[in-house]
């Protein structure tokens, strides 16, 4: 079973279309394995992207650099979905 | 663990496995004999049943309403709103007489699991998977992205053709039998007057195009209806939509399903993506299914309605 202990969920705030775009590049860095929840639409609305463990200081660093706004909306996913499970298993129970 | 014995104590403000949704499908046909049928419209790669629950008080080919929902597997509040859908549908026939009226000259046709093979997976491997589970040749990556795979824009932007992206389109349009499965079905039936395919999250109406700017030539009217849809979804709960084409809303998406079925004449085709509220993303705590599922269906009525009211 994969598990996503560390990951994080970060809500990406753009204030322009220049940070809309290198916000997209981060996207597109599949090295860095990022997966986006809700992507890039427009410069009101957020992004939200799950960053695995080994990636999170990148992608903090190069939201940082760019002054780019976040927020993070899950601490650590895998502490999020063990608590989903738990409850599925109490309720089926 | 206790297996409920009928759907009445099935619980819906919990999270499923498959095999639980599998079992209230046909504790509802058993119960409702005379109003609910299931349809199998195909098999999934790894051959799990197509199931597609028919709501139909007689008649032969009538006008008919499509909702599908867990085309994208991690997205489970849509599969258990799903759930809900089926059994409100046999609850307020004959008792609402808005619903009843539309089910005595229409029919519903409701896909709860789309994506069976991807929602087992999240289930038993990873939470997070998105996409179908067939293997891609030469690549060490599975699955195609199943709202990428419609033959309509096919391969333009808005896609991948990388098979290890979470929009990968897949080799050719339909190469996926979760896909082709409801092509063929909507293509054979040639009745339908409405799809309404159901994602999350981030609380949107969607109409056609995403793989084009070209404005449908039914813009004006789905626009006028998706804005009274998501009025009567935030009547109950204040929960906030925004609505729109999908490639001036989100983004520029090649292969789409409601592109497809509105090519193919189906006027009334609307994506939604359901509620996050804030905070959760795609694992939306399960104590707000209920209420997702509860103002979802004030909209769904919202498109039901029209579609009865302005046969076509």
């Amino acid at each position: 079973k994969v598990t996503f202990e560390g990951h994080q969920v970060l809500r990406i705030l753009p204030k322009d279309e220049a940070q809309l775009s290198l916000i997209k590049n981060l996207e597109e860095m599949i090295e860095f394995q990022v997966d986006i929840w809700m992507g890039v639409t427009d410069v009101s609305n957020p992004v939200d992207v799950r960053v695995p463990f080994q990636s999170l200081q990148f992608v903090k660093i190069y939201l940082e650099a760019q002054n780019i706004d976040y927020t993070i909306m899950i601490e650590d996913l895998q502490v999020v979905l063990d608590e989903e499970q738990e409850e599925m298993e109490a309720a089926a129970r | 663990l206790a297996q409920p014995r009928n759907t009445d104590s099935f619980d819906f403000s919990r999270y499923h496995t498959i095999s639980e949704i599998y079992s209230f499908q046909d504790m509802l046909v058993a119960e409702n004999p005379n109003l609910v049928s299931k349809i199998v419209i195909g098999s999934s790669y790894e051959g799990r049943p197509l199931n597609v629950l028919k709501f139909s008080t007689g008649g032969t080919n009538r006008p008919a309403i499509w909702i599908d929902t867990g085309i994208h597997s991690r997205e489970w509040v849509t599969q258990a709103s799903g759930t809900w859908f089926a059994k409100k549908i046999v609850t307020d026939y004959g008792r609402d007489p808005a619903l009843t009226a539309i089910l005595n000259k229409m029919d519903i046709f409701l896909e709860i699991v789309t994506n069976p093979d991807g929602f087992a997976y999240t289930h038993s491997s990873n939470r997070m998977w998105r996409k179908t589970r067939k293997p891609n040749p030469g690549s060490s990556c599975a699955g195609v992205d199943p709202n990428r795979n419609w033959d309509s824009g096919f391969g333009g932007p808005g896609a991948s053709s990388n098979p290890c992206s979470e929009t990968y389109r897949g080799p050719r349009a339909h190469s996926e039998s979760e896909v082709k499965s409801i092509v063929d079905f909507v293509k054979s039936h040639g009745n339908f007057k409405a799809f309404i395919s159901i994602h999350s999250y981030s609380q949107m109406l969607l109409y056609p195009f995403g793989y084009t700017k070209t404005p449908a030539k039914d813009q004006a009217e789905l626009h006028n209806l998706a804005q009274r849809a998501i009025t009567d979804l935030a009547s109950l709960y204040g929960t906030r939509y925004r609505y729109g084409s999908i490639i001036n809303t989100i983004y520029q998406a090649s292969g789409g399903t409601i592109d497809w079925t509105y090519e193919q004449g189906i006027k009334y085709s609307y994506t939604f993506e359901l509620r996050d509220t804030g905070r959760y993303g795609f694992i939306l705590p399960a104590n707000q299914i209920i209420p997702t599922a509860q103002e979802t269906w004030l909209a769904l009525m919202a498109i039901m309605n029209h579609t009865y009211n302005n046969p076509y």
